[in-house]
């Protein structure tokens, strides 16, 4: 796992993060559900929680599906290429590729290959990676990490690896009401704890 | 666009799946120190994208396989546990083309990726002219 330099996070009194969603996007509730999914495999593993909100301006996390340029430097290129970029604490922008064909489905909380051949992105996926940076992760080598930088088309990795719950639980500690750690988790099993 | 399970996708969608935007790479394959291809440009600019090539010039890359890229692919190979060879070998481009975060794998010319498993803070070196990177 790595940092962003300064090794940037939320502050002490910031444990609940409020999220809200681009208005302009009109996502249904299907696609807000996988955010809420993914937002839930963070919070399981450290004492963050996360709640959605109406209000952009009550928000600490913004998310939005753009295309190309959007007003922030790093355009983004159409379908594959890079799918999404967010930034570090406590900035809290979420972009997602809105030129990408993305998946919505609950697939469950293994990692898997959905499909051999296909130009589908698994938003959850991307979603589950994208949080990391949002609350002060860099990119990994580890291959099995959500923090790993690429994902094929077609693939689902949502389940958070040793070596990410072993990164955020540097930044803030682990979940005080679950039993979630980096020493009960070999490699991205589905952590336990917190609600779940 | 949004599919809600596998079996939405149409069959066309999955039989005409795009090209990654960055498979015009492969040509490259077998490229190394010295050698003047058209593309090697644009691998630059893809390097200096997610942070292994840190210099000022705002995309006018020369065609040269010059020190800036071995030095990129040197450390690229290094951050994603491939062989380090400074050369276009198959592996390292299959990895290149993935899709991919549009978050830098390098920020302010160092990268820590490789941190957790004991590798020693690999800075920017040979050729990699470190001037300043862009704070998003």
């Amino acid at each position: 796992y790595s940092f962003f330099p300064g090794k940037p996070r939320w502050p002490a009194r910031k444990r609940d993060l409020i999220y809200a969603f681009v208005p302009q996007n009109n996502l249904t509730e299907d696609v807000k559900r996988v955010f809420s999914r993914a937002f839930d495999r963070w919070a399981n593993v450290t004492p963050l929680r996360f709640t959605r909100s109406g209000s952009l301006l009550r928000a600490d996390i913004v998310i939005g599906f753009f295309s190309g340029d959007h007003g922030d430097g790093e355009p983004f290129d159409g379908a594959m290429g890079t799918l999404a970029h967010a930034s570090s604490p406590p900035t809290g922008m979420f972009h997602l590729d809105g030129d990408e064909d993305w998946l919505i489905s609950d697939g469950g909380g293994e990692n898997r290959r959905i499909l051999s051949v296909t130009s589908l992105v698994d938003l959850e996926s991307v979603a589950v990676h994208e949080i990391g940076h949002l609350l002060g992760l860099g990119h990994s080598s580890v291959k099995d990490a959500i923090m790993y930088p690429t994902i094929a088309g077609g693939d689902r990795k949502v389940e958070l690896a040793k070596d990410d719950i072993e990164g955020i639980q540097h930044l803030y500690g682990g979940n005080p009401d679950g039993t979630a750690s980096s020493e009960n988790s070999s490699r991205g099993r589905e952590t336990s704890g917190g609600a779940e | 666009k949004f599919y809600l399970n596998v079996t939405s996708i149409p069959p066309l969608q999955i039989l005409n799946a795009t090209r990654g935007a960055w498979d015009y790479f492969h040509k490259l394959a077998g490229c190394h120190a010295g050698d003047r291809v058209s593309g090697l440009s644009k691998l630059k600019q893809y390097f200096r994208r997610f942070g292994y090539i840190t210099t000022a010039a705002t995309g006018n890359f020369t065609d040269d396989f010059d020190d800036v890229l071995e030095s990129a692919i040197r450390i690229y190979q290094k951050n994603f546990d491939l062989k380090v060879t400074g050369e276009l070998d198959a592996a390292t481009l299959r990895q290149i083309v993935l899709p991919r975060c549009g978050n830098s794998d390098v920020i302010d010319g160092s990268s820590d990726m490789n941190a957790g498993k004991g590798f020693q803070k690999t800075a920017m070196t040979a050729g990699a002219a470190r001037i300043r990177t862009t704070k998003r």
